[in-house]
């Protein structure tokens, strides 16, 4: 069966043929963050495999933040119901979940013929007091 | 800190398939 299994922005997410994809933060979220003192990037994750295979995947935050902006912040990865739920005006670090896995089975093994995606929104907050 | 010094930063997400009776 068709698998596909796309990530991005929220609204436009980028197929990623190999399986294995990527959502960036750099210099312009660590001036978003020392600006602000938090920022919350959504990221949208949009799955699909026809037939009989299921969908699994696993999210990996860097291994090491470094020694910049963001190695010297808080920084909560955690899946959220929507991108609205992914926005400082609603998070504060007092109100983050409590961590959960960072793996998802979108598409179970059970035979599918459903040709649109299944969508989860995951959320990086990170919080900075300068 | 400088925020044009930051490096970009990579988060990750792998996906893989698995048929019945598999563990995902």
């Amino acid at each position: 069966g068709y698998q596909s299994f796309a990530v991005g922005a929220p609204g436009a997410t980028v197929p990623a043929p190999t399986g294995t994809a990527v959502r960036t933060v750099g210099p312009q979220e660590a001036a978003k963050l020392v600006r602000d003192g938090e920022l919350a990037v959504p990221v949208q994750v949009d799955s699909v495999s026809q037939g009989n295979k299921g969908l699994h995947y696993v999210v990996s935050p860097p291994e090491d933040w470094g020694s910049g902006v963001f190695g010297s912040a808080d920084i909560a990865l955690f899946p959220v119901a929507s991108p609205r739920d992914c926005r400082t005006e609603v998070l504060s670090p007092q109100s983050l979940p409590e961590p959960s896995g960072l793996e998802s089975t979108p598409v179970p093994s059970t035979y599918s013929t459903s040709t649109g995606p299944v969508t989860e929104h995951w959320c990086l907050y990170a919080s900075h007091d300068g | 800190l400088d925020p044009a010094a930051e490096p970009v930063h990579a988060i990750t997400f792998t996906s893989t398939t698995f048929r019945p009776g598999e563990q995902p």
